[in-house]
């Protein structure tokens, strides 16, 4: 698993 | 996007529609702490910085002014703007956020996800969301009796964190790399914060009576 760089959340 | 985070962010929308509800219609910013609208309005204006250069889709971007719109609203309101700036009380609502906003800016420095300036003031903005409810409910223990539209409100609140919570656990079994150490601990230490307000709003509005939420 990798460390989720995109920010789709608010 | 899920139907768990789509719910939580429509909760976040009604939380600020039932605040700015309450201190325009009410005239009365009575029960509300501007010192947590305050720290919401830096968390939305430091943690959507990259509305200049991020697109993640139009649904984001479009919430993303809406929060720092509100919150910033919400603010000048109650600061500013009269009737509704006589009816802050400062000796109520004195929590010393600076206790909040300097661990938080520390933490964000020393613990983000890639040393760039931006994850650092992201991470910042995760971390004091975390703890920004807190000036909220202080005042709310502070006072004891709880107003309906100001329950609801928080109500709405912790209905949100809950609800992001749930959309975290679905898309950690529904996709393959999705791993988000900080924010899920920063949501889950905020969630946490609602546990207690729950219980007594439950007391209180169970049985479909209307009344208002007493704390100890």
């Amino acid at each position: 698993l990798r460390e989720m760089v995109e920010k789709d959340e608010l | 996007m899920n139907i768990f985070r789509f719910l939580g962010d429509m909760s976040h929308i009604l939380s600020f529609v039932i605040l700015l509800l309450k201190i325009t219609q009410g005239k009365s910013a009575a029960g509300i702490s501007l010192r947590t609208q305050e720290l919401y309005m830096i968390v939305f204006c430091s943690r959507y910085l990259d509305l200049f250069w991020n697109f993640s889709s139009l649904y984001n971007s479009f919430l993303k002014v809406v929060f720092i719109a509100c919150s910033s609203a919400i603010v000048y309101i109650i600061r500013f703007k009269s009737p509704q700036k006589d009816t802050w009380n400062p000796e109520l609502d004195n929590f010393p956020i600076q206790y909040l906003i300097g661990p938080c800016a520390v933490a964000g420095l020393l613990i983000n996800q890639d040393w760039t300036p931006f994850e650092m003031i992201w991470a910042f903005s995760i971390y004091l969301e975390a703890v920004a409810i807190l000036p909220q409910l202080f005042l709310l223990q502070k006072q004891g009796e709880v107003e309906n539209l100001t329950s609801h409100y928080v109500a709405a609140l912790g209905a949100y964190r809950g609800l992001y919570l749930m959309n975290w656990v679905y898309r950690y079994f529904t996709e393959d790399d999705y791993l988000q150490r900080i924010v899920w601990f920063a949501g889950t230490v905020q969630t946490g914060l609602y546990i207690d307000f729950f219980y007594h709003y439950y007391q209180s509005k169970r049985g479909g009576l209307s009344r208002p939420v007493k704390l100890p």
